[in-house]
């Protein structure tokens, strides 16, 4: 006999950092007789996500649990779920002003608050720096870049020369940073806000000689990210916590099924790690 | 065995648009036959899915469940869009709804696609 | 043996209006000793017409008859396309400053011209009109719009109380054609720009019972637009010749195969008819 | 025997989907075996279209010779970004060609729907 199904959706189907998020999941899933359907749009398209969530409610599955990138057009559709009798959890990236049940992630104003806090740490209270966001319109990005310009202007007289988006691919990350490096040489530190943003501009300085010379504080610990800390390509990074997400969302599903009202913010802790720290 | 599953998958694809098709029809030209054949069809694509669910191997199973609970979406919102447009509503009342019907049209053929990928995969 | 193919890329696949250019343009290709191979987007997607474009290209087809819908962003790939090339020529909506050997069709300005002055034949010049197009960023319907604001402007007083688009569906139409006449219930006449708007219109006005006090001026002479001539709930219709369009563009295309350097523009008339012509 | 030609279409998918996974890790890692196999696998998705190519309908002919280009507009868009990566140009010179390599795979995956659903349809 087949289980029940929960679909979780990703913010791009093929990008690295939400392995961990399915895992957890799995985990959970496993430990409560259901299924996790992993699912994510191809591109980090807008359109892609909210037909996703549209679909798996049509097929009427037991639960949705929802990256969210714009919550402004996220908002209907997460709506009408709840009201069709879907249990609906985002995870990652919220959309607070909706009627879904529960979010699960990280708190992305204070982690870009973080991350601000360690470029001043890293290149003082002087100077150029750069962003990379993972998409212009993606909820989180636009959080951690705001928590970061926040930090940045009441503690330093850093000032930031661009803000380039990667829309979370690799080649696209290097691209804006090979943009940015181009355009602005006096550019210190790159901020890189999602996952694959830190690895991107680490081709770019590597390749274009400037190991050392501009530092990259980025997001999470994929296995490349930490790679390039040991080779002092990358400076340091703000892990979340995506197994954690994974593993609490399906959890928080399974006990609005079985009668018990879980709601709210689950927030997970982030940590900068660094060469010392490794 | 793999053949007629697929000759049926393909079954289920041709009466959902047939469904679909008469349905689209009725709302534009009010034609009570258009309603009759939208449901005929409907009830065709449903009774194919159940003869595949017959013999299915497990990840069949799961599409099988979503497509068959994507057709049950399929035709409450296409039974809401009739009542309203009977009742002598105008386009701006059902609209949406109408749209919603067009929509999971096409999330059904999406899970037809997986299933019949599905059946190559074996 | 297969022969060459040329494809035909209309507005949108299932646009009734289409369906006599792709006659015209199968009777030419049946002359010339080649196949057209008909096709358009399933909705009016700019990026669904640009893909249909590049598909045709990179299957490397023997010629390519376009319908622009944007040509700011149209324009690249027709270039794109010229320049590898494969002969392109545009039809019944242009794109005139790119490298595209040919235009056949309306002078959309001047059409939207003359529907201003059928306006004006048929309302007087006082009172408040209301436009219906098929397509708030299409090319031709722009024009459309541009030359019926500039001959109403220069030759009445009549006042343009709104502009909706109907993306060039049918019940979209009529859902436009009641939101105008419930907000603008002193509107005297409806100018409705691409092939189904006259029509769901002429749905709206019956349905809210103001047939013969709103007079309807629309584009085409499909079948049903006729018989609603007939039956006094459109007034009258602008009409283009969509299956010389298809003639023409085959035959600009076998030319320049053949070594003939046919290019340019190549404009088709308009006649306005009404009950009195019918 | 149309058991056969969806067998082979299918098999045209998975060797373009492979050819262009080995693409893009070559520009992704560099890695020469990448490239070996980027290559491999076009070659056996042609040889694949040839074979179908053998025996087919007037339909089907149509439809194997815009894959068969489209698939020889792959290689060559592939080609051209791969000569301009091992110049060792930045990623802003080989961008373009990338992503109109990227595309026109997906332009192939169509040809390939449109090749399998004339296979029912006859
Ligand atoms: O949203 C995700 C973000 O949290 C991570 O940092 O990078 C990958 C994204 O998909
Ligand atoms: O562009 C077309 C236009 O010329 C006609 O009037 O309406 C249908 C459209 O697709």
């Amino acid at each position: 006999e087949i289980k029940p199904k929960i679909v979780l959706i990703s913010h791009v189907y093929a990008n690295p950092y939400w392995k961990q998020v399915r895992l957890g999941a799995e985990k959970a899933a496993k430990e409560r007789g259901v299924i996790v359907d992993f699912q994510g749009p191809e591109s980090a398209s807008v359109e892609e996500g909210i037909k996703l969530i549209k679909m798996a409610y049509a097929a009427r599955v037991s639960g949705i649990i929802a990256y969210v990138q714009d919550e402004t057009r996220y908002n209907d559709v997460i709506n009408k779920v709840i009201e069709g009798g879907i249990p609906l959890v985002t995870v990652d990236s919220d959309a607070e002003n909706s009627k879904r049940l529960a979010y699960v992630g990280t708190d992305n104003v204070e982690a870009g608050r973080v991350g601000g806090r360690e470029v001043i740490r890293q290149i003082g209270t002087e100077g150029k720096v750069a962003v990379i966001m993972g998409g212009k319109s993606v909820k989180n990005q636009i959080e951690r870049v705001e928590g970061f310009k926040s930090y940045i202007s009441n503690n330093s007289s850093i000032v930031i020369a661009a803000i380039e988006s990667s829309d979370s691919y690799l080649l696209e990350a290097e691209l804006a940073a090979r943009k940015i490096l181009t355009q602005h040489p006096d550019v210190k530190a790159l901020f890189c806000t999602s996952a694959l943003d830190g690895l991107g501009a680490a081709k770019a300085v590597k390749s274009l000689g400037l190991t050392g010379k501009v530092k990259i504080i980025c997001f999470d610990d994929l296995p490349e990210t930490l790679d390039n800390i040991e080779k002092g390509i990358i400076t340091s990074t703000v892990v979340q916590q995506p197994y954690v997400m994974g593993y609490k969302a399906v959890n928080i599903i399974m006990d609005n099924i079985e009668g018990k009202t879980t709601k709210g913010l689950f927030i997970t802790d982030v940590l900068v790690v660094d060469k010392e720290n490794l | 065995i793999m053949m007629n599953k697929m000759s049926i998958t393909n079954e289920i694809k041709n009466n959902l648009n047939q469904s679909f098709f008469h349905f689209n029809q009725y709302i534009l030209t009010n034609a009570e036959e258009s309603k009759r054949l939208y449901k005929f069809y409907y009830d065709k694509a449903v009774e194919d899915v159940m003869a595949l669910q017959q013999d299915s191997d497990i990840r069949s199973k799961y599409i099988l469940r979503d497509l068959l609970n994507s057709l049950g979406s399929f035709k409450e919102a296409a039974d809401r869009t009739i009542e309203i447009y009977d009742d002598r509503s105008g386009v701006d009342v059902y609209y949406d709804e109408y749209v919603w019907t067009k929509e999971i049209v096409s999330y059904c053929n999406t899970f037809i696609s997986m299933l019949s990928d599905s059946y190559f995969d074996y």
